[in-house]
């Protein structure tokens, strides 16, 4: 999957999924991806997030939203992620998935969780190219 | 803020973020247009298997999309979900948003609204994603999703039944101990 966050230079925010979805799954499964709140989601007076992973598990916790809710409430990207990965992970310490998030201002991180590392990808003011960045999970 | 403009995207799919920035910051279109330019980047050039057509069969061998767009201005979203036969999901889900007032199409009526809207049918079926499902079916269809179902799906193929005989020491239970289905090259 791939989920993504576009912040112009207004402060307008998109956010967006595509996937394939899970390999071997059962035909008409569908995962978090395309669900309001899991896979992605955007609010102009906040910020947004976008997640990737299992998303059977992850569309029963809407992660993307809860990141949001938490930048909203005051919280860093970085908090709002760990907070985010958290709620899933008291329920599923087996559980691998990742979460990006941004605010308004075009502050950002990235949380994950059952992986080594997770790479995210930015392309922001003052680079030349796509830079990858890596959150130790 | 002088922290915009901004793309960000998950995973290494940094043609994706290029192609995006691009957009946003050479006037060819909206943050929107962005996220659909990026996101049918990764489309085409089937991001690590795990986006576009020829990735991800299920269990009878086909390849179905989903894809989302949401505008953090309007609150407007447009969705697909299991959509099957058209490769460009997030434009599929961009013209839910722009030109209908519903969130989210699903299966094969999103299949005929994308046919409406002007994309084309293809068949999202590659040699590599045929020859992932051939090799899952000469393993036993190992690892599948099933649980609690007739016969042993850690063992055999389906169809599956429910297992009804209520006798717990009989069902076929997940084995925790076992790594998760998902990783970095299976996932949502």
């Amino acid at each position: 999957t791939i989920g993504m966050i576009a912040i112009d230079a207004e402060g307008n925010i998109g956010a967006g999924t595509s996937t394939n979805g899970a390999t071997h799954k059962i035909p008409g499964r569908v995962g978090d991806s395309p669900i309001p709140g899991a896979g992605a989601y955007a609010d102009n007076n906040v910020g947004a997030a976008a997640a990737t992973g299992d998303g059977d598990i992850m569309m029963r916790f809407l992660p993307s939203f809860m990141a949001v809710e938490r930048l909203r409430n005051g919280d860093s990207p970085a908090s709002a992620a760990e907070y985010a990965m958290g709620r899933i992970i008291e329920h599923y310490p087996k559980f691998m998935g990742a979460i990006i998030v941004a605010d308004r201002e075009g502050n950002y991180s990235a949380a994950c969780f059952g992986i080594d590392k997770f790479p995210y990808s930015v392309f922001k003011t003052g680079q030349e190219s796509t830079v990858v960045e890596y959150v130790k999970c | 803020s002088s922290k915009l403009p901004v793309v960000i995207n998950t995973w290494a799919f940094t043609n994706s973020t290029s192609a995006a920035w691009k957009v946003l910051t050479s006037n060819e279109g909206n943050y929107l247009d962005a996220i659909v330019e990026g996101c049918s980047v990764c489309e085409r050039e089937q991001c690590d298997g795990t986006v576009g057509y020829g990735g991800s069969p299920d269990e009878n061998g086909e390849t179905t999309l989903d894809a989302f767009i949401m505008d953090g201005a309007t609150m407007n979203i447009g969705a697909v979900a299991g959509l099957r036969e058209i490769k460009d999901a997030i434009s599929v889900a961009y013209h839910v948003l722009k030109y209908t007032r519903h969130t989210m199409l699903v299966g094969e009526h999103a299949t005929e609204f994308a046919l409406m809207m002007g994309f084309k049918r293809e068949n999202l079926q590659t040699p590599k994603s045929l020859a992932i499902w051939r090799d899952w079916k000469d393993k036993n269809c190992q690892p599948n999703f099933w649980t609690n179902v007739l016969p042993n799906p850690e063992k055999s193929c389906g169809p599956y039944c429910p297992n009804t005989e209520n006798t717990i020491n009989e069902f076929w239970k997940v084995d925790d101990t076992k790594n998760n289905l998902f990783d970095e090259h299976n996932h949502d």
